[in-house]
């Protein structure tokens, strides 16, 4: 017999310090989430998917609702479910316009064959299997166009101050 | 990212990962979250972890899995994440964190990067930090 655990994480970053309360508040509401799941009698995998989905919904984090911004001002996500037991795993990639990525990938476990699906793929099986597609905007925060917008300040100002030319094709960068 | 790891009370484990990617990405680019064996992985035998940081370092060091094959050699969760950060940033220079889970309830979270928040119950108590 084990004790069960439920750990969450918000992700591993410079967190600023205006961020720290309502990170915390969020991870632990997670936790509490997930534990409630797992102490009702859910399995380990609804638990985990449990608390991902109550992270995915917190602006705070990148992830769902407040994830960060590609360099074209989009929201493209990725998530993974795996289950110990089993060793089954659901994983999408670059996936738009939804809520919560990790129960598109859960679906992605227990509907089909495959581990993993991407991008308009992974967008036509969610709409097949019920997800409901939302507007880009519900996902996207002020906080992430800010950041998004003084990535690119610094980038061109930083190119055009060791390059002395024009501004930069967007080129691709991590 | 955020990310979490569950035992049961029979030793089942789990794990899932999610994540907006990081800033100014690519469109189309795809990081360490949705990778076997580096975003996440799981397996009754040994534990579940999940895993947040540099996403490129992360699939190159295939850190999910490497965590949970020290972690299988018998060292303390914790140890074994600190290990995996540890080669991921001495072969790569790659930084991150990771939370983990033994099948045996055992816990672990730790970072190589300035902060993580994170949290768990474990017999009814809340543990959390973010240093």
């Amino acid at each position: 017999m084990v004790e069960p655990v439920v750990v969450v994480h918000g992700g591993a970053w410079a967190v600023p310090e205006e961020l720290w309360d309502e990170s915390l508040q969020g991870v632990k509401a997670a936790a509490r989430r997930g534990y409630g799941v797992l102490t009702a009698g859910g399995s380990s995998v609804d638990a985990a998917e449990a608390s991902v989905v109550c992270l995915e919904d917190n602006p705070v984090f990148d992830a769902g609702t407040g994830s960060v911004l590609t360099f074209d001002e989009q929201v493209e996500m990725d998530a993974i479910i795996i289950d110990g037991t089993t060793m089954e795993a659901g994983a999408v990639g670059a996936i738009r316009n939804v809520l919560n990525p990790v129960k598109v990938a859960r679906l992605v476990m227990e509907k089909t064959d495959h581990i993993m699906l991407v991008g308009d793929g992974a967008n036509k099986f969610a709409a097949a299997h019920g997800v409901q597609e939302v507007d880009p905007e519900v996902l996207i925060t002020s906080l992430a166009r800010q950041t998004l917008a003084k990535y690119k300040k610094y980038t061109s100002t930083v190119y055009h101050l060791f390059n002395k030319t024009e501004k930069p094709e967007t080129s691709g960068h991590e | 990212t955020v990310g979490c790891v569950v035992v049961d009370r029979e030793g089942h484990t789990s794990c899932a990962t999610s994540t907006g990617g990081i800033t100014a990405k690519m469109p189309g680019r795809v990081g360490d979250t949705p990778i076997v064996g580096a975003g996440g992985f799981a397996d009754d035998q040994v534990g579940a972890v999940s895993t947040t940081g540099h996403g490129e370092a992360i699939m190159k060091a295939c850190l999910a899995r490497h965590i949970t094959s020290v972690m299988g050699t018998g060292e303390s969760v914790k140890s074994s994440i600190q290990n995996g950060l540890a080669h991921m940033e001495s072969r790569i220079k790659g930084f991150g964190g990771a939370i983990a889970v033994s099948c045996k309830g055992e816990v672990g979270t730790h970072f190589s990067t300035p902060r993580m928040t994170w949290a768990y119950i474990q017999a009814g108590k809340l543990h959390y930090g973010i240093h």
